[in-house]
């Protein structure tokens, strides 16, 4: 199966 | 002072049905080369990047530099108050704490204004780093829409490949599987009819149905969306705001388990 990670998993907070 | 008119109010009108289905609320951020905003949804599973450049506006001052942080289900509502062709200004004084919308028919015979609270958002600001992305498929927005309502019928999930044959769009659920493919037009007589793909790499993805149908809600902003892909980065969705910016929708990739 696949599973949905979060957006901030890719980018970082600044 | 921050004030920014636009003359072609529809558009405003139109990147707010873009964004409030996704957003509840958001930060617009006005400085001197113009309004820009960027949220994630409630999920935290995509991002949504707005851009508005002050050339764009017919008349546009930002004397400094302003956070308007909106509740975005009544700024639709303020903007539902507006006809299409609408000039649409936006007003607001240094550190206020309401923004005055100005609606003026084109016969300038009727003004209507009305004013919104604005609100203290502590919201968290992602740094989006240039990429070069492996495919980059253009292609009728129209037609986008159409194939993510489409698969939306089979599965929660759409898979986008793009090798140097074409774009395939595939998903599989309890009542069977269904694959859309697209090849790179030879020859158009509208540009924004093509379908044209920028490969350095073949990609494949695996994406939520439920949030590019979200994304596709920005359809009529622009005849043509471009897809970018890089293996195991988000998807950028993307369309333009007339001649004045464009919208830029984040979405991470599934994942193997």
């Amino acid at each position: 199966g696949k599973m949905q990670p979060t957006i901030s998993k890719f980018f970082a907070s600044v | 002072m921050f004030e920014a008119r636009l003359v072609q109010g529809s558009l405003l009108k139109k990147v707010l049905d873009a964004i409030k289905e996704l957003l509840n609320e958001a930060s617009w951020d006005c400085a001197d080369s113009g309004i820009q905003l960027q949220a994630m949804d409630n999920s935290h599973v995509s991002l949504v990047s707005v851009n508005l450049r002050a050339e764009g506006f017919d008349k546009y001052r930002c004397d400094r530099n302003l956070i308007m942080g909106m509740d975005l289900t009544s700024m639709s509502k303020i903007l539902k108050c507006a006809a299409n062709d609408d000039i649409i200004t936006m007003k607001a004084q240094d550190n206020a704490d309401t923004v005055t919308f100005i609606f003026e028919s084109p016969s300038q015979e009727k003004v209507s204004d009305y004013e919104m609270k604005l609100m203290n958002l502590d919201q968290d600001h992602l740094g989006i780093p240039e990429t070069d992305y492996a495919c980059v498929i253009k292609l009728p927005s129209g037609e986008f829409a159409r194939i993510c309502r489409d698969l939306s019928n089979f599965g929660e999930s759409i898979v986008i490949a793009c090798s140097k044959e074409g774009v395939k769009f595939s998903a599989a659920g309890d009542i069977g599987t269904g694959n859309i493919k697209l090849a790179q037009t030879s020859s158009v007589d509208k540009e924004e009819e093509a379908v044209i793909i920028e490969m350095q790499e073949p990609v494949t993805l695996t994406f939520a149905c439920r949030y590019l149908n979200m994304f596709t809600k920005a359809t009529p902003l622009s005849p043509q969306v471009s897809l970018s892909m890089s293996p195991d980065v988000p998807l950028v969705v993307e369309y333009s705001i007339g001649d004045i910016g464009q919208i830029q929708y984040f979405l991470a990739p599934k994942i193997d388990d």
